[in-house]
């Protein structure tokens, strides 16, 4: 079973779009998906929401983890967020040992992909999305500021490295919200593929209001409009990360 | 003095872009304007880092908050972020008594306005900045997930009412990242005007690559290109701010 928690501290980048459109892509492409919000905000939880999320489509008699999971689409299912009833504070404490069992009894469920919605700046429910998956994907938002986020997700991604070994390995770096009208978003992805080369996926996800106006009807690109910019660009994606890159 | 905290706890709505524009415009017009940077990563700081910022302009022999502050250009002065060195961890000890000292200091030094730019998600930080100003500003973007976020936001200042009696009162909400060419910018906008009334500002900030530009500089658009759209919808908001709506 894969891991992969999409993380970024910086704010507003793409990572819940980035979460729910990777796992809704996978489980299409065949693989059983689970999704977990670990966002308090529940963002993912909210843009998937009108997609047939069946309470009662919870293994009834299910234990563990399967009674908390939601039978999205198909092969993807939902762990829904706490929700900001329980906001984080300085009190909330994650149970490492329960995301450590978390993660076994989803692999023992044959599932396939395990894709975790982090929130941004690294909390403590960041770093549980850290210590629950195995590699890390990072959105970065073809924009100054979000470069500057880069260098210190990778900071923390070594640190992660060291403390969980066999934890936070970059799957790589995905660019987001690219305003292809604008020269500034040529020089960063350039700039990206100078500093990690084949670390930087060569799908890029450009600017798609059809992406926000999904997410307000609560379903994924791939269900509101396949053939709109956003999703041919997410679906890109999707097989790039299945199939690898298609060139050198 | 004014003070206000600019706040969403969703990221990437243009918090820090409000901030630094709201304190400078401000700056601009006349008024001795404290910006104080309490997201870790630094973003508004960052931001503005070209704008002869100078470090030997803090006052020789200055004590309390004036050794901290530094003159950022005119009336701009700024308290810079503590940096991702002292990232916000569960321990982070924020001292109430601290924040109270620092804003009363700063009205005593003659400053007329206090804007705080605060980091996604109520931690710590965030809460510091309910706390040390009067006011808060909160900044939307046109979008479905943002106006999930402000009825949130919403909740979170009713508890800081009652928690900090002459805290969390809303100055208004600002309407950012408008993209004029698609309609759900239109419908938002409608949305919020008729649920908070004149609580929306009338100023709508237009998306603009020119404000991504100038932050890649390290200055305001005010600096960077006074006459750009992103320039005069900033503009516009201040104007609003200071002498309040032109129409009823
Ligand atoms: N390619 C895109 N084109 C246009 N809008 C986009 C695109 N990707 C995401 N958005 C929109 O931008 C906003 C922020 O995206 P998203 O919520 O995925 O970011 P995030 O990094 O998860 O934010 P947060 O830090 O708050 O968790 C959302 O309203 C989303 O619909
Ligand atoms: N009106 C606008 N048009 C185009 N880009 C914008 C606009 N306002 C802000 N941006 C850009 O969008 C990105 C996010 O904005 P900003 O950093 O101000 O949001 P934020 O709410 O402070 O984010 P965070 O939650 O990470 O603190 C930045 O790269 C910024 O330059
Ligand atoms: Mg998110
Ligand atoms: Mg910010």
């Amino acid at each position: 079973m894969r891991s992969v928690a999409v993380a970024n501290q910086k704010g507003g980048v793409g990572k819940t779009t980035t979460a729910i459109h990777l796992a809704h892509g996978l489980a299409l492409s065949g693989r059983r998906v689970a999704l977990i919000d670990l966002d308090p905000q529940g963002n993912a939880t909210l843009a998937i929401q009108s997609m047939g999320l069946d309470e009662a489509a919870g293994e009834s008699g299910a234990e563990g983890v399967f009674a908390l999971l939601r039978r999205v689409s198909g092969e993807l299912w939902l762990l829904p967020s706490s929700g900001s009833s329980r906001n984080l504070g300085p009190d909330t404490k994650l149970d490492t040992r329960g995301l450590v069992r978390l993660s076994a009894e989803l692999e023992k469920g044959g599932f396939e992909w395990l894709v975790v919605d982090c929130p941004p700046r690294m909390d403590h429910w960041g770093w549980a999305g850290l210590q629950l998956c195995q590699e890390v994907l990072i959105p970065v938002q073809a924009e100054f500021l979000a470069m500057q986020g880069l260098s210190q997700m990778l900071r923390t991604l070594e640190q992660a490295q060291a403390q969980f070994p066999g934890h936070g390995e970059l799957m790589g770096v995905l660019v987001t919200m690219v305003d292809q009208r604008h020269p500034i978003a040529r020089d960063v992805v350039q700039d990206l593929r100078q500093n990690l080369g084949p670390k930087v996926f060569e799908s890029l996800i450009f600017r798609d209001m059809q992406l926000v106006e999904a997410a307000s009807h609560g379903k994924t690109i791939f269900e509101y409009n396949l053939f709109c910019k956003g999703a041919l660009a997410y679906a890109d994606f999707v097989r790039e990360v299945v199939h690898g890159r298609t060139s050198t």
